[in-house]
This record gives C-alpha cells, structure tokens and sequence, in this order.
C-alpha cells in the first residue's frame, strides 16, 4: 500500500493564514497566497529574517537601499501598524489591500489623510504641507522660489480649508478630494488586480483551493 | 504657471508614494 508523504510548508514568522486575511481584505485567498510570493523576495533582500525593513522597502521601490524619501518612510510607518520598525505579511497585506481597485474609496481617502498628516495631530497644517511640497522638490528636477512654494500652500489651502481655522481636517480633505479626484489616483494599484498572473508559482503550492 | 498649483497633486507624484515599483521585477 503506498503513502503519500506531505512535507509542511516552511513559513517566516508573523505569517498569516491566508483565509483569515482573504476574509479580512478586498484579496481572494489566491490572491493572498501570490502576495506572500512577493513579500518573500523583498522581505528576503537584505536581512533575510522574513519581516521587511524598511532599507528593504527602500531597495524595492527605488532599486536603492540608502534612499532617504519623505514618503516613502510615511507608507513605511503605515504599513508597520504594529509600530515595531519592521512590516509582517498580515501588516503588508492588510495595508495593500487598501490599494485594491475595489477597495471603498473612504478607505483610500482615509489613508492619504493619515499618510499626509505627518504629526498626527488629526488634522493637515500649513507647514506640513509646505515640508511635503519641499521634500517633493528635493527629489525631482523642478526649482521653484520659496515664495512660490509659499503661494503654493496658501493657495491649496484657501480652497481645501473651507472653515477657515488654517489646517484641513478630514471632512475638508474628502470633500476636497472628491473635487480633486485626481489626488487618490496613487492610491490605487491596477497590478493587484492581477496579483496572480504576476507570481504565478505559487499556485503550485497552494494550500487552499479559494 | 506654478503658483496656480496644487500642491497635494504636486506631492502625489512623488516616487516614495508609487507602489507600482513593488510590482516590477
């Protein structure tokens, strides 16, 4: 009579049963299971301990470890919810799933709220702002004038801040994202629609059948 | 002109916030 033998899959530490995480997110469990192919290769690039730091999402998003990004570190910190300096597979897919195509747009406005206020004061500030706008010079080719990054802010506010009391709180940021839809389009990842086509060795280990 | 701006939009071009480069091999 013969046996099938059934060697257990090897996981990192702070992996998460796809079916929970499929239930809890916008992702099939295929989905899930596709995304974990992806979290190996960045979370295995440097330090090879299974959890992404953050020189590691810096290799992953500019092909370059040392890459100092305002932003990059703000979607860094959001997705290491657990605040630990270091993203899981459970904080990595939770914090994709956000940028699903189906995912509710409140869910995305929220998120860019949170991204944007970088004191976490619940509200946008005038030098918050104007540090981002700043920081987003440095790294690209455009030289404008302190005035002009100034006029920028002030001009940005006076149509985002519609109650006056100089910082955007976040009903005045949905209602000026929904007049500015154009704002959320970073927010949302067309690639993750087709998660599976992307990394489709995983459906060959498969666990569960979605 | 770049005063008339906006400056979320000009933020949002930032390389740090296209999670698309996570996607490209």
């Amino acid at each position: 009579m013969g046996c099938v033998c059934v060697k257990p899959v090897k996981h990192t530490p702070g992996y998460e049963d796809p079916v929970i995480l499929a239930s809890e997110t916008t992702f099939t469990v295929s989905e899930v299971e596709a995304l974990y192919e992806l979290f190996k290769k960045i979370s295995h690039s440097i330090i090879k301990d299974g959890l992404i730091h953050k020189e590691e999402f810096q290799l992953a998003l500019f092909r370059n470890s040392n890459k100092k990004n305002l932003f990059a570190d703000r979607v860094f910190d959001l997705f290491d919810a657990k605040r630990n300096g270091v993203i899981d597979f459970g904080e990595f897919v939770r914090s994709l799933s956000i940028f699903h195509p189906d995912t509710e747009k409140t869910e995305k406005i929220s998120f860019a709220f949170r991204l944007y206020d970088l004191r976490h004061t619940g509200f946008i500030e005038p030098d918050e702002l104007k540090e981002m706008v700043l920081a987003l010079l440095n790294e690209s080719d455009l030289c404008l004038s302190d005035d002009v990054v100034q006029q920028i802010v002030d001009k940005t506010f006076a149509e985002a801040d519609k109650k006056g009391d100089g910082k955007i709180d976040p009903d005045e940021w949905k209602e000026f994202v929904v007049q500015n839809p154009s704002l959320l389009k970073n927010m949302t990842l067309p690639y993750l629609k087709d998660i599976t086509m992307a990394f489709p060795s995983f459906v060959m280990k498969s666990e569960v059948n979605d | 002109r770049p005063a008339a701006m906006n400056a979320f939009e000009l933020i949002s071009t930032s390389q740090g916030l296209n999670l698309g480069s996570l996607f490209e091999k």
